[in-house]
This record gives structure tokens, sequence and C-alpha cells, in this order.
């Protein structure tokens, strides 16, 4: 693994009172060979590793750290710095219903999600969500979404899939509103985010309803691809946060830190599994040292 | 792509970049990279020009695996088993295929062993609805093993020509769930011998290197007969193939370009090659 490669790395350099530029270098390419082997996209590991060099070059090394632990730390507190940040927790204030928009490419997760976190408001923040199927277009998403609706004894709007997405979610906050539920979360259908016609129905929901939070929900195992989705989804709608899915399985997760770079957006939630239950907050720290290897 | 005429540094960096980018992965970039890297320094290779054209060829190589061309008419029924992980497509890419053998005047049916996640069943109902073919279920919350094998009896009992089993999606890292499918594959053993006759993993164009953990334990699991790729009408490259096909010699038989019945190719391994730069 990476600690074992850097100390390696590091075996001839003893006694040094401080890193020098060639130990960084060589260093680095060992990092550089972990983060590409976890999927973080090319351009975002470049940019990273320009940060690392600048705060590693010339720092003493800590009498309690030997080189390679010394540039594992750098490494590790850079990217819990990149991919942490404020606290995370979905903004539900302002006005009543607060109204959550779930968007991202085909077979993401979306629609398992919104029930998962409909589960999270009711039982863990004591909320009264009211789930909406606005994904008229897969066979079987409203069903989709009503039977998990079910499982979990939270409201579905009434869609069929002959309306149109924008009416659904307009007219679902409005029977929120009138019902007293204080959270409307908004299944949309999967998309390409080179599908302009797609895209602009997106616009068109959060023009219509004003999303407190517009979460894109990404596969933990998306490769350098995750850039351009995030980037165009974050251009036409300046989403609000990001909910990882699929965490629970081998992949190293680096699509976290490419999204997180290229959007300063923040990751609130990770999926961790099928069940409804399987929904954690983003912890940095952890998903840092799966990056790492 | 690759701009200049001579080779350094900067145009072997450049081309690290380009396959990287393009979900080639590590351990296959490295390999390219080598072989490019051994040829210039024989001569073999003097200019960006022939660069170009041996890279091409080096992946031509490693993605073009001779495949007997799978054919439907050795048994009936023949028996089709899609697996893979979560979202990738494989029930929307059963209803392709069962289009492109209905259009073929082949008989077809569909099994809904997909009885675990919310409206699975519901969706392969519609789709086999709109294909115009047949479907075999039974209630959500059945066991997929029980269904899989009343499916096939039932398929060979009315003399369909092909069956398609949709199976739910699942991590390759859940040990249990890959003993259901590996259950499931015991069971129609039992009716079929020589079924099923192939076993389908798909894959996502825009997953990463996971996709190499995804077909190495599939394949362990049950034994992976052909590869289909979805989703390549996106900006993803799709370039982990490259990787799978060259470590596991699966052949790939189909790509997945879009949401719509029609929206299935067969591979093409050139058109690949050249929609990779
Ligand atoms: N293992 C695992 N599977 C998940 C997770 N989240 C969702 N899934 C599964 O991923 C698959 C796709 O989930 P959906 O909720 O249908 O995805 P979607 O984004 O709504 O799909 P489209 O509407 O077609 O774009 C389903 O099999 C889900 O059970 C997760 O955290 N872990
Ligand atoms: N753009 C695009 N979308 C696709 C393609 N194939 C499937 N999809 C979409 O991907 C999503 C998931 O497809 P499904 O067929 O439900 O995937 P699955 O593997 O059966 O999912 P689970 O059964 O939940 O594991 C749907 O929105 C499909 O329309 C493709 O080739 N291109
Ligand atoms: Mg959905
Ligand atoms: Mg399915």
């Amino acid at each position: 693994n990476l600690s074992d490669k850097l100390a390696s790395v590091f075996k001839k350099l003893k006694g040094k009172g401080h890193l020098t530029e060639d130990d960084i270098n060589k260093a680095l390419k060992e990092v550089k060979l972990a983060l590409l082997e976890a999927d973080v996209n090319y351009k975002v590991v470049k940019d990273f590793l320009n940060r690392v060099k600048e705060k590693a070059v010339g720092q003493e090394v800590l009498k309690s750290l030997t080189p390679a632990q010394q540039v594992i730390k750098i490494v590790r507190d850079e990217l819990v710095n990149l991919m942490g940040g404020t606290t995370p927790e979905l903004n539900l204030k302002g006005k009543v219903p607060a109204v959550l928009m779930l968007v991202g490419l085909q077979g993401s997760g979306k629609t398992t999600t919104c029930a998962k976190l409909a589960k999270f408001l009711k039982s863990k923040r004591g909320r009264h969500p009211f789930l909406v199927p606005a994904d008229v277009y897969r066979p079987a998403a409203i069903e989709q979404l009503q039977k998990l609706g079910e499982q979990i004894k939270v409201p579905v709007y009434h869609s069929s899939p002959e309306d149109n997405p924008v009416e659904i979610c307009f007219q679902a906050v409005n029977e929120a509103r009138q019902k007293g539920y204080d959270a409307v979360i908004l299944d949309t259908a999967g998309r390409l985010h080179i599908d302009e016609k797609m895209m602009e129905e997106l616009k068109q929901i959060k023009a219509r309803v004003y999303p407190q939070e517009i979460l894109l929900v990404a596969d933990a195992m998306t490769g350098q691809d995750a850039v351009n989705v995030a980037k165009n989804f974050n251009k036409a709608l300046d989403i609000t946060g990001i909910i990882l899915t699929k965490m629970e399985g081998d992949a190293r997760g680096g699509a976290a830190l490419s999204i997180k770079a290229v959007t300063q957006k923040p990751i609130k939630f990770i999926g961790v599994g099928e069940k409804l239950d399987a929904l954690d907050v983003f912890h940095p720290d952890r998903i840092a040292s799966r990056i790492l290897g | 792509f690759l701009g200049k005429k001579q080779i350094d540094e900067e145009v072997l960096e450049e081309l690290e970049e380009i396959l990287i980018m393009a979900d080639l992965g590590v351990k296959a970039t490295q390999e390219l990279i080598q072989t490019i890297t051994k040829k210039v320094s024989h001569k073999e290779i003097n200019n960006v020009e022939e660069l170009k054209k041996v890279l091409k060829e080096e992946i031509f190589k490693m993605i073009s695996i001779n495949r007997p061309d799978f054919d439907i008419e050795r048994q009936r029924p023949f028996v089709v088993m899609m697996v893979g992980v979560n979202g990738v497509g494989k029930t929307t890419t059963i209803a392709k295929l069962a289009k492109y053998y209905y259009d073929q005047g082949k008989k077809v049916l569909l099994v809904a062993a997909d009885t675990f996640r919310a409206a699975a069943i519901e969706q392969l109902q519609a789709w086999a609805q709109r294909v115009g073919v047949d479907i075999y279920s039974q209630q959500s919350g059945a066991d997929p093993a029980a269904v899989a094998f009343d499916g096939v009896q039932l398929a060979k009992n009315k003399g369909y020509d092909i069956v398609f089993i949709d199976t739910a999606g699942r991590l390759h890292t859940k040990i249990n769930l890959m003993e259901e499918l590996k259950k499931i594959k015991r069971v129609i053993q039992k009716i079929v011998p020589a079924a099923p006759h192939e076993i389908f993993l798909v894959l996502d164009a825009t997953t990463g290197q996971n996709a190499t953990s995804q077909t190495k334990l599939f394949n362990e699991a049950l034994g992976i007969t052909g590869i289909i790729m979805t989703k390549l009408d996106g900006t993803a490259k799709g370039g982990i193939l490259v990787s799978v096909a060259h470590e596991f010699r699966i052949p790939i038989h189909f790509i997945g370009i879009g949401e719509k019945m029609d929206d299935l190719k067969p591979f093409d391994p050139e058109a690949f090659v050249e929609a990779l730069f």
C-alpha cells in the first residue's frame, strides 16, 4: 500500500532534518499512482500534488514521524481539508415546505436515496416528508418510489406518466403546503449532463419550485468522467450538495475528490447499501484513507 | 490528439493523460506506454503519426477477442442470464436484447428473477409489453432461484427459442448475494444441463477501475461468457473495457447507447478504439 511504498522511497534518506524537493518528488510519484488507481481525475491529481508539494517542501521532519509518515500526513490532511470543510447538514430553513431535489446520471441511486432521505428526515429529524415521483420516462419509476414510500410509511404524490415533470413538482409542493408536510423530496429522472433538453427540464423545475437543496447523486465507482458530470450539473443548476452512493463496495471512491474539487460543493451523505436505513453522514477522513489505499 | 511531430517527454506525458482520462486505468496505461517507449527506443516508432498508429493497433489487440458468435440456435431454449452491480442497465439491456431477437422472428421469454428491488418486476413487465414479448414472473419477495427454475421450465415446455433471466443488481463484494447467483445458475442446470448458455456481465461505461474487481469476482463466481457495456452515449469513454478484455479475455458482445429499446449495437472494436481519442 501507499505507506509501504513511501517507506521504501525514504529508506535511503536517514537522518535528514527536513524534506527536500527531490525527496518530495519521489514520494509524490507514489502518491500520484495511488490517487489514479483510486479513480481520481488526472487533472485533479495534478493540481492536488502541486498543493501538497507547496506544503511539504522544506518542512521540518517532525520528531515523532518518519519522512514517509510525514508526507502521508501532509497528503491526508490536504485530502481531508479539500473534501471536508463546513458541516454539511441539509438546509431546510426558509420557506415551508422545504424542497429537496435529487439529480444525476441514470442508475446512480436517486430514487432509492430519495426514500432514504425521507426516512432520515422522518425518524432522525422529526420531519413530515412528502415524496414526489417526477420521473415519467423510466418504466415503473413512479411505482418504484410509491413502493418505497409504503415501506417507510411516507406519503407519495400521485404522479402519472402522462404528466409533465415540471407541473408534477409544482403541484406536489402546493399539495404538501396544504397538507402540512414540511419537506418535499423530488425524484427526477436519470439523464445525461449533455442532454440539453433534459437539463433544461431540471432548470425549469428549479425555477418553478426553487429548492433549498439540489443534490447531485453520484455513483462511488465513477471514473474519470465524474468531473464532466459534476461540472455540467453544477453549471446548469448550482447544486447545493452531493450524495455518493454504493460506497459500501470496494470502489476506492476517488470520484469524491474529483467532484468536490471541481464543484466546491459539500458532500453531504453517502449511500452504504440498498436498504432504506443505509444512509450515512459523509466523513472526509474515512474516505481520505480509502482513496489513498 | 498529440499535435507535435517529434516524440519527447511532453508527448509521452500527454499520452498518459489521454489514456488515464479515457479510463484505461493505471495498469493498462503503464503497459501501453512501456510498449510504446520500447518501440521508440528500437526506432520502430519515429514520429507522432506512427505512435498513434501503433497505439491504436496495440489497444485493438487488447480488446478484440475471438469469440464464436454465440449461436442461439445451438439449443432450445437458449438461456441467457444477466448479472452485474446495481444500476448498470441490466433490465433495460434485456429489453433491448429481447427486441433484437424478436425482430429476428425468435420466440422470446423474459424471466423476472429480481424479486428484491422495489418495482423491478413491474419494470420488466412494462418492457415486455412495449417490446411485445412474453414474461414469466412471480410475486415480489419470491425466491429468485425458484422463479428462474419455473421460468426456464416454462420456456422448455412452451418451445421458446431464447430466455432472458433478469437478476437483481448486487455488489460483487457481497458474498451471500453472489451465492444467490450461484444457486440460480445451479438450479437452471437442473432443467437444461447446458444452461445458462450465456452469462452476460453488464458494465457501466462511467465506471472506473472498479470494473476490474467486478469482472474478477463475477467471473470467479459464475464464469462470465460475455460482457455488455452500457451508457456509451454519455461522455465516458469506457476505457476500462480495454483493461478488462485484456486481463480476462471475455468477449464483448454489445454496447448500450441509450435508453430506448433500439439503443443496442454489436460491439465493434475498431470503432471503439477510434472513439477513445
Ligand atoms: N449497493 C448499493 N446499491 C444502491 C445504493 N443506492 C442505490 N442502490 C441501488 O442502485 C440501483 C439503482 O438505484 P435507483 O434508485 O433505481 O437509481 P436511479 O438513480 O433512481 O436510477 P434512474 O432513475 O434510472 O436514473 C438499485 O438497485 C438500488 O437498490 C447503495 O448505496 N448501495
Ligand atoms: N443513457 C443510457 N442510459 C441507460 C443505458 N442502459 C440503461 N440506461 C438507464 O440506466 C438506468 C438503470 O437501468 P436499469 O435497466 O434499471 O439497470 P439495472 O442494472 O437493471 O438496475 P438494478 O436492477 O437496480 O440493479 C435506467 O434509467 C436506464 O434507462 C444506456 O445504454 N444509455
Ligand atoms: Mg430513479
Ligand atoms: Mg434491474
